[in-house]
């Protein structure tokens, strides 16, 4: 895999630069949880590049960033529940 | 308000295209 410079970054699409994003931190995000990693990746992608970069330098914050996701997930799941008992 | 939130989140899967936030109310 070939090392996410800035550069390589710039000269993406904002579509492209989350592809390669995704790509770098789904393997961390399987280490934290393996089983919702999908999904937790799939969050973390909607926030802007750079503060993506800043999860992928720093273990600390993507752990804090991907527990947040989980607690949305598990609110949207009880939100789902909800509806569907309708 | 379409109903569409339901598809959230979108899922990244490895060597798949990622679409992100196609149709989905924020």
């Amino acid at each position: 895999q070939e090392p996410l410079t800035i550069s390589l970054l710039v000269s993406a699409s904002p579509h492209e630069q989350k592809q390669m994003l995704g790509v770098r931190l789904f393997p961390l995000v399987q280490i934290i949880d393996k089983k919702l990693a999908e999904k937790i990746t799939g969050i973390l992608l909607e926030f802007d590049t750079s503060e993506i970069i800043y999860m992928l330098e720093s273990p600390e914050l993507l752990r804090t960033m991907a527990n947040k996701a989980v607690t949305l997930l598990q609110g949207h799941q009880v939100q789902e529940v909800s509806m569907n008992s309708f | 308000s379409n109903g569409s939130s339901i598809n959230w989140p979108p899922e990244f899967h490895p060597g798949v295209p990622w679409k992100g936030l196609q149709n989905i109310d924020p």
